[in-house]
């Protein structure tokens, strides 16, 4: 959550509105 | 070609593959923010042509853009979230205080994570090893 | 630090999100051929005055928009293989995969050919033995080399090595010296 919450502050919430997301678990290898 | 930005920042990282923290690149993130923005204008336009003229040659050209949106999207990620596996390391080998000179490499925001970082390992530290805690930190080589 | 541990590249055709040297080896060029129009696309083409980019134009193109473009059914992009995948390059390396600077060959020599096999060829189920066998044939003298060479130059070790026997070569060495610390009493 921490990780995520610093992507959408630092750049996500700046990007196109289809591209404001980045599924966590698919992205980060087990 | 687009995203030659994107990539600097990746490789930038990459040179330092020690673990030693850069400066974070605002000004890097900021073209690249940029560059979206206008392939993504400029996708937006193409979008409403080829549908009301039927243009579906358009096509090929909103895949291209649409693809190179993508990967800007995932090179700053892939930059914030290597840089935050780098300041990671540094609670590990410096303490919940961090020297000067690397905090100014650090934006406002990584230190807002690094400190709910902290907050968390402290918590987990807490937990463990009966009332007192246990500092995991501590003696991370076995004893002689 | 021995604590950041980088989001390691993808195995085989796979590839993470997070992983820089996956990043960096998907913006490697491939010489490609445009199968369709690409309108208002012709200032990223240097050689050409058209507003768009016309169908028949070849260009190099990184892997990472290759592989976003590349249809199955449909001819929108064709990517030529490398040479160092071709049937001549394979008969060299299944006659002795030893000799070859992967460095100057690659340097992702197992990756982009691992990366290779997404797009539909007749020849994928050669190119993937060639890659195998050369990582088998070469593998033993990497590892054997990095946990020989303590406290030397090994440049001209890995000079020849692509990106993924410099890895490991690289573990090998870190495991060789971390051992050799404590064999000093020094890991303590």
């Amino acid at each position: 959550t921490n990780t995520e919450t610093y992507l959408k502050s630092v750049a996500l919430k700046h990007m196109p509105p289809n591209l404001q997301t980045v599924d966590m678990l698919k992205a980060v290898p087990e | 070609m687009f995203c030659e930005k994107a990539i600097e920042l990746i490789r930038e990282l990459h040179r330092m593959s020690d673990g030693q923290l850069p400066a974070f690149n605002e000004d890097g993130i900021r073209q690249v923010l940029e560059e979206m923005k206008a392939l993504y204008e400029q996708n937006q336009s193409d979008v409403n042509e080829a549908k009301s003229e039927g243009k579906s040659e358009l096509i090929p050209t909103i895949k291209f853009r649409h693809c190179c949106l993508l990967r800007n999207q995932r090179c700053i990620a892939a930059y914030l979230y290597d840089r935050l596996l780098r300041i990671r390391a540094l609670r590990w080998e410096y303490g919940s205080v961090l020297p000067t000179n690397i905090r100014f490499h650090m934006c406002a925001e990584e230190l807002e994570w690094f400190n709910q970082y902290k907050k968390s390992l402290a918590t987990y530290m807490r937990s463990l090893g009966g009332e007192e805690g246990l500092d995991i930190t501590q003696d991370m080589k076995p004893p002689k | 630090t021995p604590s950041y541990v980088p989001v390691p590249p993808g195995v085989g055709m796979e590839d993470n999100f997070f992983s820089l040297d996956d990043i960096l080896l998907s913006h490697e060029r491939l010489p490609s051929r445009m199968e369709c129009l690409f309108p208002r696309l012709g200032f990223l083409e240097k050689s050409s005055d058209s507003r768009d980019i016309q169908e028949g134009t070849k260009m190099e193109m990184p892997l990472f928009l290759a592989k976003g473009l590349y249809e199955r059914k449909r001819r929108v992009v064709s990517v030529e293989l490398p040479k160092v995948y071709k049937e001549g390059w394979r008969t060299v390396f299944s006659a002795d995969p030893t000799v070859v600077d992967l460095h100057k060959m690659g340097p992702y020599y197992y990756g982009l050919g691992s990366q290779m096999l997404h797009f539909d060829s007749p020849e994928n189920p050669e190119i993937a033995q060639a890659i195998l066998q050369t990582f088998i044939g070469r593998f033993r003298r990497t590892m054997d080399s990095s946990q020989n060479a303590y406290n030397e130059d090994t440049s001209a070790l890995v000079e020849r090595l692509d990106y993924l026997e410099r890895a490991l070569f690289k573990a090998g060495q870190s495991g060789l010296n971390s051992f050799q610390c404590w064999e000093r009493g020094r890991a303590s």
